[in-house]
């Protein structure tokens, strides 16, 4: 339910990128091709490669805006918050506002257009 | 939205898939359920096979014609003493009651890990993750440091603590049992999936040697991810009827002459007691994330392993416990009942021994979350297995010598002649 094991290991992710960045005092896009890097090479780096072309650019921009990994996983729709099930979170949650009416201020980027704009950016 | 959707993670997903529901090995040219490979089920989990091309030649099988010509059993013994023109097998194991170790069971059987330097962005690195294939394909357990069939220490470098298990001290007992180990402990097994998960033991009746079985299901009959968790336990009545099951599956499947340890369920009401004012590995850089918050947001997330315990609700912590006990009861009841029943093997039941050895530890001014796994907050560590192990071969030796064999005289002999005998 809430997305499961999807939403927990988007959460670890995202949480561990966040921390690269500021150990190794990198931008979060350096911090994401750290963590790729750091795959061993052949099928696992590849899916790596892949998850981050497809959704890392919600990830840069959210965590740029210092949005909680809680909150960017409920914008990138790996989790949820199914019916009559409590909303789920690691952290604490935003003041004033509820993770997903947080993650839907973000509803807009949509995903292929943020990663083609990241593209188009840094080639 | 799916991750295994995306093209070129969907064969990955479909590829871990099958590994986890199949836990039989998955490189067997022969089919004897004996591999040359060491993961997917293979040598990490059972005996390497010392021929990949003949069903009757897999670690466990009484010796062909003495094993003058090959090694058909795979423990390292073959050929014919000069002196005495004897096969070494006659003279160095045929008395010697050769006994395998088998150990049907959960992912503590199985000895569940996920590196805590995995979580840690300070310690996260290329070496750290090299072995990251070699966890999935074994199923994110280490059976190969396991307590009951453990064989060597962590060369990854990534695991504090040394290896024993009750397979090495069967073998430091008598070298003629070298490779002889099972390990089919599944993650999340349960008395209900064990009756499928056991059909996994690799022993012929007639041809293979008498086994030392244990059936270890030490939580998951109590453990589930369900927010109304109680109601989805096993009840005694469903217990009762699937060890009976196991036990007639048993009486059917292992040589005679073996026998069978069972272990009753862990009280895992020692997690949270030990845990909770402690930082889970995810929190260590900003000291944000203590247990009782990563075990709700498992329970909420429904993918934790064990609500009844890994819960910050005392109640539901102690109701757990309470049935954990039942079905304990359940199984020595059902141990006792059975005695002088069993044609083929005689049972023994032993409480669960992680609450002694975490006692013992905490006596000797160890802390209790030493011996738990940091980041599942759940399943006893390296050090805590090998404690196990020891605890347990102890009580063998001293209430149950006739199930472990007697000491092989030869030993000496054979590592002077077959050193380590094809390793491992």
């Amino acid at each position: 339910v809430n997305g499961g094991i999807q939403c927990a290991t988007c959460t670890v992710v995202v949480t561990l990128t966040e921390q690269l960045a500021q150990v190794h005092n990198d931008s979060v896009a350096q911090a994401l091709a750290r963590l790729c890097s750091y795959m061993p090479q052949g099928q696992l780096q590849y899916a790596c490669k892949i998850i981050i072309e497809t959704l890392g650019p919600v990830v840069i921009d959210m965590l740029e805006k210092h949005e909680t990994p809680d909150v960017i996983c409920h914008a990138l729709h790996l989790c949820t918050v199914d019916e009559g099930q409590p909303q789920c979170h690691l952290f604490p949650v935003p003041k004033d506002v509820s993770i997903q009416d947080r993650a839907m201020k973000y509803s807009n980027y949509g995903t292929s257009g943020l990663a083609w704009k990241h593209r188009r950016k840094e080639p | 939205f799916s991750v295994c959707k995306l093209p070129g993670i969907k064969i990955l997903c479909d590829w871990i898939e099958r590994i986890f529901d199949d836990h039989n090995p998955a490189l067997d040219i022969d089919g004897d359920n004996f591999s040359t490979f060491q993961t997917l089920r293979g040598s990490s989990w059972r005996g390497k096979d010392c021929n990949d091309e003949q069903e009757n030649i897999h670690p466990g099988a009484k010796p062909e014609l003495g094993d003058v010509f090959h090694d058909t059993n795979c423990n390292g013994i073959y050929g014919v003493d000069g002196n005495t023109g004897l096969p070494y097998e006659d003279l160095y194991c045929k008395d010697s009651q050769p006994i395998g170790v088998a150990a049907i069971g959960d992912s503590v059987t199985a000895h569940f890990h996920i590196p805590p330097e995995w979580l840690e962005a300070e310690k996260l690195n290329v070496e750290m993750l090299r072995y990251l294939p070699f966890w999935l394909e074994n199923e994110l357990d280490w059976p190969h440091l396991s307590g009951t069939t453990g064989f060597m220490n962590d060369t990854t470098g990534r695991i504090e603590g040394s290896t024993d298990s009750i397979y090495l001290q069967m073998r430091k007992r008598n070298r003629c049992n070298h490779r002889d180990y099972q390990n089919l402990g599944v993650n999340g097994g349960r008395s209900g999936s064990t009756l499928n998960n056991e059909n996994a033991l690799a022993r012929d009746k007639l041809k293979d040697n008498p086994l030392l079985v244990f059936y270890a299901l030490v939580g998951n009959d109590v453990c589930n991810g369900h927010s109304d968790t109680l109601a989805h336990m096993t009840s005694p009545e469903e217990m009762r009827k699937n060890f009976l099951k196991t036990l007639k599956f048993l009486d059917a499947k292992v040589p005679n002459g073996s026998h069978l340890i069972v272990i009753g369920l862990a009280d895992g009401s020692l997690l949270y007691d030990n845990l909770k004012n402690r930082v889970h590995p995810l929190g260590k850089l900003w000291g944000n994330v203590k247990y009782p918050q990563f075990y709700d947001w498992f329970n909420c997330l429904q993918v934790t392993p064990c609500a009844g315990w890994m819960n910050s609700n005392a109640t539901i912590r102690n109701g757990t416990t309470k049935r954990a006990r039942e079905l304990s009861q359940v199984l020595k009841s059902v141990v006792a009942e059975t005695k002088g029943k069993l044609r083929n093997f005689d049972a023994s039941y032993l409480d669960c021994p992680i609450g002694p050895v975490l006692d013992a530890w905490k006596a000797q001014g160890g802390e209790g979350w030493q011996l738990i796994e940091p980041v599942d907050g759940f399943h006893i560590n390296q050090i805590a297995h090998k404690l196990t192990a020891e605890y347990t071969w102890n009580y063998l030796e001293k209430n149950l010598p006739h199930f472990i064999g007697n000491i092989n005289p030869h030993n000496a002999e054979i590592i002077k002649k077959f050193g380590e005998q094809g390793g491992h």
